[in-house]
């Protein structure tokens, strides 16, 4: 029996939280105190650092609600579900049910401070533990006056955060997580919006990109003109753009779309051809015309990916869509194409779609992004909501 | 009572709900008018599941005990992160 991490952490010591909804049954100075104690919590096993900010972009928001609150998971009044959060992938808020009683240093109703250390426990990456003294334990066990971390919640959170002393500085002054494994370069930008690494065509005005996918090495590849870049998790590959030319023989520039397919081949798509790739090398008798294994997929198509939610191929051009089932004869159904507008809060004419290695799907048009949520089949909401700059959240603008 | 609990969990349709909330059973289990399919094994499964994180006897039925912890307060998240993942710690 232990703790469990979720798996993804933040990649910044330093962080950042506000309380921009209270509870109307607490003074808002004591909530502020006991949330404060419940970050010191976590300060005193780590490197973290939390800083309370009143107005602006942070790391944490925290909010009390009550029923449901606009995240789907709707609180149930008194008892019952008490509060929750989400993990640093999902933005790390944290939320309590304003129905409950909360108290202070009281046997009485339920325990602000300790629900709180419990949840940041989660914004921070842990998940719940099956140890049943341990903080991160699901069940509230009560007041406990002489509260402290059972060992089970320090050796958890110094995995992701190492041990308290020696408490790096960071030059990190970003107040949001990037897109997990997205750019987190130090905010030294040029005139032109870029780092200097390398990606100052992906930012700016012109963040406009060909296409983007996932590569069979699991990297995010982003394709523009005649020059192409590989994203690290930290931030844009070093030594890119390179040229298309150059490093994928046989292709052109100025690609239509492109995907990874389950048998880890990646295909390319520009006018009525396409081109496949196994391990970066061009396979024989390619390029072929679309007729030769995508019959009834138009020419000069906008995008193609992946989709996440179950696993088809999609192709999109202006406002239509086709969906591609290779198990299926034919492939595309006599119903397609469709409408665009089935995929709500997607615009039309899209610039790159791709499935990234979080399992979401992305969509690019015009220097911005959507996040598609599979499940409520339509944009993501987020916070903040979509669309979002591109250059930003993933080219490390 | 220093705090109120929740209505308890004592029926089964109560009990899939809650397995299906916290990550024991499939999400769609937790609306019971959607219609989706479950075999007994399944739950018995999910109820083991649920009792050995708890640190229960592990029945495989909703046993007075099993059922006054589904009813305590409790944090939101989900005890299961994807499938198996108690397997993973």
């Amino acid at each position: 029996k232990r703790y469990a991490l979720q798996g993804s952490r933040w990649r910044v010591k330093q962080l950042t939280y506000s309380i921009t909804k209270y509870p109307s049954a607490l003074k808002t100075a004591d909530v502020d105190r006991e949330l404060a104690k419940a970050f010191q919590v976590w300060e005193d096993v780590t490197e973290l650092t939390f800083v309370h900010l009143r107005t602006g972009k942070v790391h944490i928001e925290i909010r009390f609600e009550s029923g449901e609150h606009g995240d789907g998971d709707a609180f149930d009044g008194t008892g019952g579900t008490l509060a929750h959060a989400y993990f640093p992938i999902y933005g790390g808020d944290a939320h309590f049910d304003e129905s409950e009683t909360w108290t202070i240093n009281s046997y009485k109703g339920t325990n602000l401070f300790q629900v709180a250390a419990h949840e940041f426990g989660h914004s921070l990456g842990l998940s719940h533990s099956d140890v049943r003294s341990a903080l991160m334990a699901p069940f509230y066990r009560g007041y406990e006056p002489n509260f402290k971390l059972d060992n089970d919640d320090v050796v958890a959170i110094q995995q992701l955060y190492g041990k308290s002393g020696n408490v790096a500085t960071t030059t990190e002054t970003s107040s949001r997580p990037l897109p997990p494994g997205r750019a987190t370069t130090p905010r030294v930008s040029f005139d032109d919006g870029s780092n200097g690494r390398g990606n100052a065509e992906l930012c700016g005005s012109e963040g406009k990109i060909d296409t983007m996918f996932t590569g069979p090495d699991n990297k995010a590849y982003v394709f523009k003109g005649e020059k192409y870049w590989k994203l690290e998790a930290e931030a844009v590959a070093p030594g890119y753009p390179r040229s298309i030319r150059a490093d994928w023989e046989g292709l052109p520039g100025n690609i239509d779309a492109a995907f990874t397919w389950t048998n880890g081949r990646t295909y390319f798509f520009k006018g009525s051809r396409y081109w496949r790739y196994t391990n970066f090398e061009l396979d024989a008798d390619y390029p072929k015309d679309l007729s030769e294994g995508f019959a009834g997929v138009p020419s000069n198509i906008d995008t193609a990916l992946v989709w996440s939610g179950n696993g088809k191929i999609y192709f999109f051009k202006g406002s239509q869509y086709w969906r591609f089932d290779p198990q299926q004869k034919p492939p595309i159904k006599s119903t397609y194409p469709k409408d665009i507008s089935n995929w709500e809060g997607l615009p039309n004419s899209l610039d790159a779609a791709f499935q990234f290695t979080n399992g979401y799907s992305y969509f690019f048009k015009n220097g911005q992004y959507w996040r598609f949520n599979d499940r409520s089949f339509k944009v993501d909401e987020g916070q903040p909501g979509y669309p979002r700059p591109a250059g930003k959240w993933w080219f490390g603008c | 009572l220093n705090h109120v609990d929740a209505a308890p969990v004592s029926t089964d349709t109560q009990a899939m709900m809650y397995l299906a909330r916290f990550g024991y059973l499939d999400p769609a289990l937790q609306n019971p008018s959607s219609g989706a399919l479950i075999s007994g094994d399944s739950v018995r499964r999910a109820i083991i599941d649920f009792q050995s994180f708890a640190g229960l006897n592990q029945t495989g039925i909703l046993d007075p005990e099993t059922s006054t912890w589904m009813s305590k307060p409790r944090c939101g998240v989900r005890d299961r992160v994807g499938a198996g993942s108690s397997a993973r710690r």
